[in-house]
């Protein structure tokens, strides 16, 4: 039985919950930025599952780490770490000092969606999509009052 | 099984994608109706089916009230036939390629055009509850994706990747209603008719105030326009039979409130009868205070009007109500109970094209004067014709009295006005 307390159930708790991994240091936050499209687009494909997370070897990252002598690793061919982090910060409403300090991390390690923010449908093909911030000079004047519940 | 569910993943794919196609970058259905399932093996350990149920059905509901699709659940149909399949997995489930991590992080994911899955080591919960992670708003989100829709980094929007908890009433904000509008267009008309209920109140203070609120009907339902938020009222539209009592179920063909100093009556016509509306105790009179039964024919109530009618509305300058039948317009005059000389005359002499050839010359779906706009507009199809008002003839004083300015789509002046399917009527 999964464990609760409450009569209505609303304290379940999974009896054998595995915990997701969190974003603690750069190799973990990179893997972050890599698997939801912000190092390079994301082929999402519910067919092809090896595009998805293009980090997840960490000995290799960690091995990549020890022979340049750099703190991070870095992907070829892709953005420095800083530019992405960057770019996640300020999308995110973060003071983009392009380090991955306290409040980066926890962005990181908020409940979120699946689906990668920037991906492509098919390799080759499409423009990637990435995260739309609003053109805010299209929305007309609205009313005043607060949204009524239906 | 494995080769197996992977022939299947590729066949169902290929079919939607000769269903899809491409917009803009984007991928999107092509159909106007999407059939939808619970995967059988994949319920929510913590939430009953009924429970699940609903919940996916208001989610599918509230898209379909700002996008001109609706959602169906088909539980019978061949698997091939389903659009959308949602179910809960933990870890590697449910034959997916993206595993779920345990408890915390990713919530769901879903697939263009395809399914969504929950994360069932997540605490997802009903709307009712406060706690957990509100299966609502995620589901909410995924078909977001389903239908084509990335995430955007913006407060407010659905499609944020981040799950926000829930504050009391999230609704789909004006920037996602037109997101999803983008890719698959606004909902249009026609409508059988549009009115200003307009009616006396006294406010906090004891002092009498006059308000009214706008009304669009379709067939058997109607939808409030809230013209402040330039959006139907949420949760609408619902069924006319729910909300006006007494009156025919559907196909109204029009609304008319005499509103003078001694008069202040509502009546709805339909076919050859029409009834009056008691404002004070929502439902129509089967018998008013001066003893006349309804419904009555028109003919008897209104000596030398045609019936049925195609729209009608009080000008209150005049105190004639103008009925729209074909390409006639019959000007009749309340106090002397009768049609006011030289009607009818044809629409487009009563109401002349500003620009010529451009005027929907007779048939109208309803006329209706708004109190936002202190306006008449002349409805037909999915457009509509402004008649000039007295104020635009005072700066341009060579416009014709009554004319129309040319045509408008009326998604572009009133907005999310959309069906949803008939299954989704009543959660």
């Amino acid at each position: 039985e999964k464990l609760f307390y409450r009569r209505d159930h609303s304290d379940l708790q999974s009896s054998n919950f595995q915990q997701a991994e969190l974003v603690t240091d750069v190799i973990s936050a990179q893997q972050y930025l890599a698997k939801y499209g912000w190092t390079e687009p994301v082929i999402w494909d519910e067919t092809q599952a090896s595009n998805s997370e293009p980090l997840k070897d960490t000995s290799l990252m960690e091995e990549a780490v020890r022979s340049t002598g750099k703190r991070s690793a870095e992907p070829t061919n892709s953005p420095p770490f800083v530019e992405v982090l960057k770019k996640f910060q300020k999308l995110n409403n973060l003071p983009t000092t392009g380090r991955l300090d306290d409040a980066t991390i926890n962005a990181m390690n908020k409940p979120r969606c699946g689906v990668p923010d920037n991906q492509v449908s098919k390799p080759s093909q499409e423009k990637p999509s990435f995260p739309r911030t609003p053109n805010k000079g299209t929305m007309p004047s609205q009313g005043a009052d607060a949204p009524k519940t239906r | 099984r494995k080769r197996f569910l992977d022939l299947l993943m590729n066949s169902e794919k290929n079919r939607k994608e000769q269903e899809a196609f491409q917009n803009s970058g984007g991928r999107v259905f092509n159909k106007k109706l999407l059939k939808w399932r619970m995967i059988g093996e994949g319920y929510s350990s913590q939430l009953s089916i009924n429970e699940q149920r609903y919940v996916f059905r208001l989610a599918f509901r509230m898209w379909s009230e700002v996008m001109p699709v609706d959602f169906e659940e088909d539980n019978t149909s061949p698997l091939s036939q389903i659009d959308i399949k949602l179910g809960f997995g933990r870890g590697r489930h449910l034959g997916c390629s993206r595993a779920f991590d345990g408890s915390g992080q990713e919530f769901a994911h879903a697939w263009f055009l395809g399914d969504i899955h929950f994360d069932d080591d997540e605490h997802f919960t009903a709307p009712s509850s406060d706690n957990g992670i509100s299966l609502l708003k995620v589901a909410v989100h995924e078909i977001g994706h389903v239908l084509g829709l990335s995430h955007i980094h913006r407060t407010g929007s659905i499609m944020q990747p981040n799950y926000i908890p829930q504050e009391s009433g999230f609704e789909l904000d004006w920037s996602d209603r037109r997101a999803v509008q983008s890719l698959y267009g606004s909902c249009e008309g026609p409508f059988d008719t549009v009115f200003d209920w307009v009616r006396k109140e006294r406010n906090q203070f004891g002092e009498m105030v006059v308000r009214y609120n706008t009304y669009f009907f379709r067939n058997s339902w109607y939808w409030m326009y809230e013209n402040r938020n330039n959006r139907t009222r949420y949760g609408d539209p619902l069924a006319v039979s729910n909300g006006w009592q007494g009156i025919p179920t559907q196909n109204i063909d029009a609304f008319v409130h005499v509103w003078t100093w001694t008069r202040d009556d509502c009546y709805f016509f339909k076919g050859t009868q029409y009834w009056r509306y008691d404002g004070e105790n929502d439902k129509a009179y089967a018998v008013d205070a001066q003893g006349r039964t309804y419904p009555r024919l028109i003919s008897e109530g209104f000596p030398g009007i045609p019936s049925p009618i195609n729209a009608a509305y009080f000008d209150r300058r005049t105190q004639h109500i103008l009925f729209f039948k074909d390409f006639q317009v019959y000007a009749f005059d309340i106090v002397r109970n009768r049609i006011a000389p030289n009607f009818p005359k044809r629409i487009v002499d009563f109401f002349p094209a500003v620009i010529k050839n451009n005027h929907p010359m007779g048939h109208l779906d309803a006329a209706y004067y708004s109190y936002t706009h202190n306006t008449l507009f002349l409805f037909k199809g999915k457009d509509f014709w402004k008649v000039l008002s007295d104020k635009d003839r005072r700066s341009n004083p060579s416009l014709p009295q009554n004319g129309v300015l040319p045509r408008r789509a009326i998604a572009e002046q009133w907005f999310d006005i959309c069906n949803v399917h008939t299954t989704l009527l009543r959660l």
